[in-house]
């Protein structure tokens, strides 16, 4: 792991005192291979490298740390605090309803998200509409009012409405006369450079002003994580992320590289297919998953 | 890139990244251009236009030695296992296949193996439907092996040319569900014996290098006997597949570009590598 190939690289100085220029570099190649290989976006990866080799150059070593260690010290310190130190819940907002958008690429986890921020806001006591704006994908409305009726929570009955747009905006009168304290919209997946898709996300959002545009990103994406959440961002305003399938063995160095471009906080990750497993994000389990 | 200029180690350099950004990883990348980095300190290769050249031809190598056509001709009815992570594309794209082949005058059967998640079966049944196509299904929650059991029996019994079986996603990671794939080969194999004639993985072109773990991991536990990769209408690349065809020797059989039924087309490295590389 990275821990030992930078124990490696040290072993070679002698002495302790101060982290020099040559020294840094080295084990700055090494931390890169370890983000490529983490699928830290290779764009993210140039910034965080030039920030660390700052840090590091001329810093004392501690009396306790060996070289190897100072460094993976100072990478690992760097990546949390850039990762957002502390979990960051969803805001209520002050006159209810709640709204919020589900936004992300095909087959993220999007619909099963709903389920699990339903589930959520119920168990605090907040009544939840769940609004099926997936008109595209076969059976997709379907699939949220399986969720609704296995959870006990409302499910948005769109009738003979075809466009999402207008599905939306009808919602919301429902959710007034439900008296619902949280709107919760599943759209569907789409590619950032499907400029009639991303049209459509953008007037959704234009017509629901939401308190909450949630990016729902696969944990495993590779290296287009920084571009594709960026597009979002910059299309309509993310103001929080969800990574999905945790539960995997995916390194998840898109979650570095999504923070880093939105400045968005990462809220929650999923942690497998039921709708119990949506747990609060703390940076310290996915720092030590990038690094490896 | 730069055409007849004479080359430099920015070039190398230049082409090292397009490569990661492609997915190709780390240690794929250096074996790609490894030869190529040796000629051109050898001065062997001395423009550009000529590295470019070289470097598609060995990617269009890799990926090309591995590739052989579905053949169904020695079976009826061919089995097909449709496997692979959680929303990788594996009902749609077994949507737009029934579709393509019964275009084809073939004879094909659908089972609604992924009896676990909300609204699967319903999902498979439009697409069988839109095309007219029988869908084997039983209730939700029903076991993947008995709707299998079912599928292979019917496929046989009404001589259909092909029986497609989706399954629920699932990581590969997770031990539980990778043997109850193991467990539904057995129990085709013993219906009907050698099926299913093709296991398919389906991959993410989004994903990046856990694709790798994910090929390794369907492969050790079914063995795995072809590839498909979706959603190559995005801007990811796919550039894992350098790794997976090289290392397990698996052929690509289709690549997914949209949502569409008509949105499935064969894989060919030539057109796969340019787009990588333009
Ligand atoms: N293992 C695991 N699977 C998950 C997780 N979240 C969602 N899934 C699964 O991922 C697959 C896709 O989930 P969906 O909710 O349909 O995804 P989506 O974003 O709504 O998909 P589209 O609407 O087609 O864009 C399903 O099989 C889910 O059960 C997770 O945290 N872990
Ligand atoms: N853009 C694009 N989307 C695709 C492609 N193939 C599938 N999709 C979409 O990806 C999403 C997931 O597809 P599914 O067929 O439900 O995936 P799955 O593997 O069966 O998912 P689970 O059964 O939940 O594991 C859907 O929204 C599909 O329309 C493709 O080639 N391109
Ligand atoms: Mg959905
Ligand atoms: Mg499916």
């Amino acid at each position: 792991n990275l821990s030992d190939r930078l124990e490696a690289i040290y072993k070679k100085l002698k002495g302790r005192g101060v982290l020099k220029e040559p020294d840094v570099d080295e084990a700055l190649r090494e931390i890169r291979v370890a983000l490529i290989e983490a699928d830290v976006s290779l764009p993210v990866i140039k910034d965080f490298i030039a920030e660390v080799r700052v840090q590091a150059v001329g810093q004392e070593v501690l009396k306790s740390l060996t070289p190897g260690h100072q460094m993976v010290k100072i990478v690992n310190d760097h990546l949390t605090h850039l990762l957002g130190e502390e979990f960051v819940d969803i805001q209520i907002a002050s006159k209810p309803p709640t709204i919020i958008l589900m936004a992300g690429l095909q087959g993220s986890g999007k619909t099963t998200t709903v389920g699990k921020l339903a589930k959520r806001f119920k168990e605090k006591g907040k009544n939840c509409l769940l609004v099926p704006a997936d008109v595209y994908r076969p059976a997709a409305i379907e699939q949220l009012h399986v969720l609704g009726r296995e959870l006990g929570v409302a499910v948005y009955d769109a009738g003979e409405e075809k466009d999402p747009v207008a599905i939306c905006k009808k919602s919301l009168d429902e959710a007034v006369n439900k008296m619902s304290q949280v709107v919760i919209i599943d759209t569907a997946g789409r590619q950032q450079v499907d400029d009639a898709l991303m049209e459509e996300l953008k007037q959704i959002k234009e017509t629901v002003q939401p308190h909450e545009v949630l990016f729902v990103a696969d944990a495993m994406m590779g290296q287009q994580s920084a571009d594709i959440a960026k597009t979002f961002n910059d299309a309509v305003g993310i103001d929080g992320v969800i990574l999905t399938k945790m539960d995997g063995d995916a390194r998840g160095g898109a979650a570095f590289s999504i923070k880093r471009v939105t400045g968005k906080p990462i809220r929650f990750i999923g942690m497998g297919e039921k709708l119990d497993a949506l747990e609060p994000f703390h940076p310290d389990r996915i720092v030590s998953r990038i690094l490896g | 890139v730069h055409g007849r200029a004479k080359v430099g180690p920015e070039l190398l350099e230049e082409l090292e990244e397009t490569l990661l950004i492609a997915d190709v990883g780390m240690q794929t990348t250096s074996f790609i251009l490894e030869d190529l980095k040796r000629e051109v300190s050898q001065n062997r290769i001395r423009e550009n236009k000529e590295v470019l050249e070289q470097l598609k031809q060995r990617m269009v190598h890799v990926l090309s030695q591995n590739q052989k056509p579905l053949s169904f001709s020695e079976h009826q009815p061919f089995v097909i296992l449709v496997v692979g992570v959680n929303g990788s594309g594996k009902t749609t794209t077994i949507g737009k296949l029934a579709r393509h082949w019964k275009q084809q005058g073939k004879k094909v059967l659908l089972a609604a193996g992924d009896t676990f998640r909300a609204a699967a079966i319903d999902q498979l049944q439009v697409w069988a439907e839109r095309s007219n196509i029988p869908c084997i299904s039983q209730k939700s929650g029903a076991d993947l092996s008995a709707v299998a059991y079912d599928a292979v029996q019917a496929g046989m019994a009404r001589e259909m040319d092909l029986v497609i079986i989706d399954t629920a996603g699932r990581l590969q990671t997770n031990t539980n569900l990778m043997e109850e794939l193991k467990k539904v080969k057995r129990v085709i194999g013993k219906v009907l014996p050698g099926a299913p004639h093709e296991t398919l993985l389906v991959l993410d072109a989004t994903i990046g290098q856990n694709s790798i773990s994910q090929a390794r991991l369907f492969n050790e536990a079914l063995e795995v006997d072809g590839l498909v990769m979706t959603k190559l209408d995005g801007t990811a690349k796919g550039g894992v597949l350098f790794n997976i065809t090289g290392d397990l020797k698996l052929p690509v059989r289709f690549v997914g570009v949209g949502e569409k039924p008509e949105d499935l087309q064969e894989f060919i490295p030539e057109n796969f590598v340019e787009a990588l590389i333009p």
